[in-house]
This record gives structure tokens, sequence and C-alpha cells, in this order.
């Protein structure tokens, strides 16, 4: 089943999040706004594991509580460890 | 074991003894200066005690840890956003630029020993973030300090202790704290023990106990090997050839000077004599003698040794090049003649600074290349060598030209001393 999706209010907030922290690499000037939701779900899941909360890609109610906890503006996930491209689609070469 | 293996940057000081220092305080805070440092120290040595590392405090404007506390965009990539979100943030070991920077929002309401949800626990996050100053990154495990959702205070930092998992990664960059039985305590013999955190938040006890440097009058000064020293009640602050503050937290007088009573409330006077180099300590009717650190035989002896008045003096100062010595006393001045030991005829006299300053001064000083100063209150005074006329430029403030206070001082130097 696909994952349901957020209402756009709230992804906005959830994309930015995610690559804040290191989940989504930051948009390329050049695709701009094309992050595919797979690629925010897969960054959900991972984000949800990292956080111990069950990983259901979505932006659910414990994954919203945890995006609006205080916490260390450090991200997560280190810009090196972060994958250079998926499928060769999301991060395509310039 | 895999996820542990994620928990460092690879990357870790290649020295083993970090100096750190808290470089700005919040602007409106809860927690006065003395806890904010006493938390740093104490989340530091939470780190100390599992790997083989060591913090010292330093008073200069350089330090390898450099706490900061600030709001907003400050230019580092990383700007804060107002009460909660983002609360702090430091900086790894390998960054070339800002390795050793901590900043923590000063936005937040930071409290020490508070309920959950009253703000957010300064100590907890300051573990926290010494972890990634020393070379850790994020962590999953849900008891990990460097887990990178605030989750409330973790306890009594004078008891707290890592869990396994974070003993493993600190290890794993700098190895296991091995205690040789030559190894000697991390503390320098200058320095008094860390303030102890009581149970009576939001008051410390190290603030009734220590003096703070940046408000407190003064009691002497004195100029000792080329070093200057600060005397406050029972305490000093010692200032190296450079004008660099040891330390921000004063010592123990009577801890260094070993024979000085515990019981001495403050000093009057001290300086160093030149024509034999012991350092000379008058505290009311009574004054000793040390040889470095160490008491003479035979003293405190009564001042009037000296055909000073009975009720001792206000200050005192010697000058190498005439070997004298001069003590002061309300409106007076004597002329000690060390090489001779005796009073000058003539003494006492009229001080030469009545008119120039506030009687009494709290204390003189020569320093090292002839200059005199006169403290009094929270401000001092330099004046011409030989005549001991004012310069202009005076007065100016002891707490920001000598004992490291750049911030905003308090009370505000417009109030009386």
């Amino acid at each position: 089943a696909r994952p349901v999706p957020t209402p756009a209010d709230e992804s906005g907030e959830v994309v930015a999040w995610l690559t804040q922290y290191g989940y989504l690499p930051p948009a390329d000037p050049v695709t701009g706004q094309l992050q595919t939701w797979e690629a925010v779900t897969n960054a959900i899941r991972v984000m949800q594991r990292f956080a111990g909360i069950p990983e259901t890609g979505i932006p659910d109610d414990a994954t919203l509580a945890l995006i609006r906890m205080p916490r260390c503006s450090l991200p997560d996930v280190l810009p090196e460890k972060l994958p250079k491209r998926k499928n060769g689609r999301l991060w395509r070469k310039r | 074991r895999k996820s542990r293996g994620r928990r460092s940057v690879g990357l870790a000081w290649t020295k083993r003894n970090i100096s750190w220092k808290v470089k700005t305080y919040p602007r409106e805070a809860q927690l006065s200066r003395e806890t904010i440092r006493a938390l740093t120290h104490y989340a530091l040595k939470v780190w100390s005690e599992a790997a083989p590392l060591t913090f010292h405090e330093v008073g200069g404007p350089s330090a390898d840890i450099s706490v900061e506390f600030l709001r907003l965009d400050h230019q580092d990539g990383y700007p804060f956003d107002g009460p909660g979100g983002m609360v702090a943030h430091a900086f790894f070991p390998g960054d070339p630029q800002r390795a050793g920077h901590v900043h923590f929002d000063s936005d937040e309401d930071w409290t020490f020993r508070s309920p959950d949800d009253y703000g957010t626990d300064l100590f907890a996050v300051a573990v926290h973030e010494f972890g990634h100053s020393l070379g850790l990154a994020h962590s999953p495990s849900k008891h990990s300090i460097m887990r990178p959702y605030y989750q409330g205070p973790v306890g009594d930092p004078l008891q707290y202790q890592l869990q396994a998992d974070d003993h493993v990664d600190i290890q794993r960059l700098y190895g296991s704290r091995v205690l040789h039985s030559t190894e000697k305590p991390e503390a320098s013999s200058l320095l008094p023990d860390p303030p102890s955190l009581p149970h009576d938040f939001p008051a410390l006890r190290s603030e009734k106990e220590f003096p703070d440097r940046c408000s407190s009058s003064i009691d002497a000064v004195a100029q000792i090997r080329g070093e200057t020293f600060f005397f406050k009640g029972q305490y000093f602050w010692r200032l190296t050839h450079g004008r660099h503050l040891t330390s921000l937290r004063p010592a123990l007088s009577a801890a260094f000077w070993r024979g000085l009573p515990r019981s001495l409330g403050k000093v009057d006077a001290v300086y160093e004599r030149h024509t034999d180099h012991r350092i000379l300590f008058f505290s009311g009717p009574l004054y000793w003698v040390f040889k470095d650190n160490g008491v003479e035989e035979g003293f405190p002896r009564p001042v009037t040794d000296f055909g000073l008045p009975q009720g001792g003096v206000d200050a005192a100062f010697s000058r190498p090049h005439d070997r004298k010595t001069y003590f002061f006393k309300g409106g007076l001045q004597w002329s000690y003649d060390e090489a001779t030991g005796r009073m000058d005829e003539g003494s006492p006299t009229h001080t030469a600074l009545r008119g120039q300053l506030p009687t009494p001064v709290d204390d003189m000083l020569s320093g090292s290349d002839g200059e005199v100063y006169a403290f009094k209150g929270r401000q001092y005074w330099k004046l011409e060598r030989h005549s001991l006329k004012l310069e202009t430029g005076y007065p100016r403030s002891i707490a920001r030209d000598w004992l490291d206070c750049s911030g905003e001082l308090y009370p505000p130097p417009s109030a009386p001393t």
C-alpha cells in the first residue's frame, strides 16, 4: 500500500526538517522541488528507525511529535554518509 | 556493535589535556555565571571520567573548547530559532575553523534541577554537546546522551555517569582511563576544589563562598615574582606575566600560602620584599612573612614592628628602585627603608594621594616596569612613578582591564562603588 500523502502545510515542514538533519540532501537548485514522495518516505523511515519509533514511512503523530521536540542542531546523518545517488532518479548528477 | 561503530565521526583531539572557557553568557538567565561554569565543569568531567582526558578552565582569550550563548543567526550555518526547536550545537574536532566551538541558544530557559516542563536542563545538553566536541555523532540509542532529542534532566551532575554505549564510544576514540599509582590528580595545586552543587536550587554554595571577580571590589593587590595577585576575602586570582588570568575561579589563599590562617577574613595588603624576595601579608594588627609559599617561623607578629599603628594598614607597595616600601592608612603615608629596616624620618606624612583619589585606597601596586597603580572599589588609577601624580584617563575598571570581564559589568559602572 502506498503511504497516504500528508497535508501540504505539514509536508513542507517535514521535508525541511528531514533536509536539515541530513535525512534528505539539500534541494538541488536545478531540480528545485522535485523531491519525490518515495524519497521523502524513505527518509522518514530512516528517521523513524533512528528515533526508535514505528517505521510507518508517513509523518504520523509520533513522527510529528519528534519533529517538534527540542533538539541539537547538528544533523543525525552526516553529509559524507548520505548516498550519492539512489536508483539514478533522486540525486542525479549535474 | 555495528551501530556503535557509526557513533563517532572518526576524528578526535590529538591532545589529551584540553582547555575550556565559557566565553559568553545568556543575557537574561535564571542561572548565574558561577552555576553555568560549574555545570560546564561537571559536564566535561563526565567524559574525563570515562576516557584519559583532562579538562582545565582558562581565563585567556583562547581555549580549546569555548562555550558561548548566542541567539538566532550567529553566522555559523546553524541559526538558532528562539525558545524550543534547536537548543544547542557543537563542532567536531576535525572541523578546521570551528573545532571546540560549543553554542547554546541564549533564548532558551536554561535551568538546573528544575522540573521537566519548566525549561531546558543545561547540564544534560552540555554533556551531549561536549560529546560532539570530542568527536561523537548522534546516536539512535534511547539511553544514550548522544540521542539528538532533548529528553529532560539527567539527574544530579555530581552523580551522573555515561551509559555503557557512550562509555564504549568515547573509549573508541581516546582509549580507556587507566589510573596508575603515580598519577597525580588532574587539578592544579593552585586551584581549590571545583564548586559543588547543593540541592537547594537555585542557590549554589559556591556563589556564597566565592567572590565574583566581575562585581567585587578587591582587598589587596600584589606583584609577586612578576605575577599579579588580586585578593578578595579568603581568595585570590592570579595573573601571569602577560596579565592572563590562570583561572576564572579564585583560589583559597590559605591553601596556597601555607601558614596563613584559614579563619583569616581578608588581607589588607601584600607585597614582595625586593631585598630578599620574601612575601609579606598584612591583616589587621598582624603580619606574616613567607618564603615562597611557606610561612617563616615566628609569624605572625604585630605590625608595630615596622613602626606602624597598631590597627594595621590600608595598603602597601614596595618599589625595587629605591628599596622602599610605602604604607598607607587613612590620609597618612609611611616610607620604610628595607635596606636599613627602619622607617624614614618624618614618617608618617600626609599622603601624596590626598585630593587626587578617594581615601583610604584598598591597595597599591608597583608594576614590573615601575608604574604605580592605586585600587579603590571596582576602579583603579595609574600614577606617575616618581611624583605619584595621577595620569589622565583614569579611573578605569579593574574587572574589565585585569580580571577578564569583557561583558556588561554589574552593577553598572555608574553605581556608587
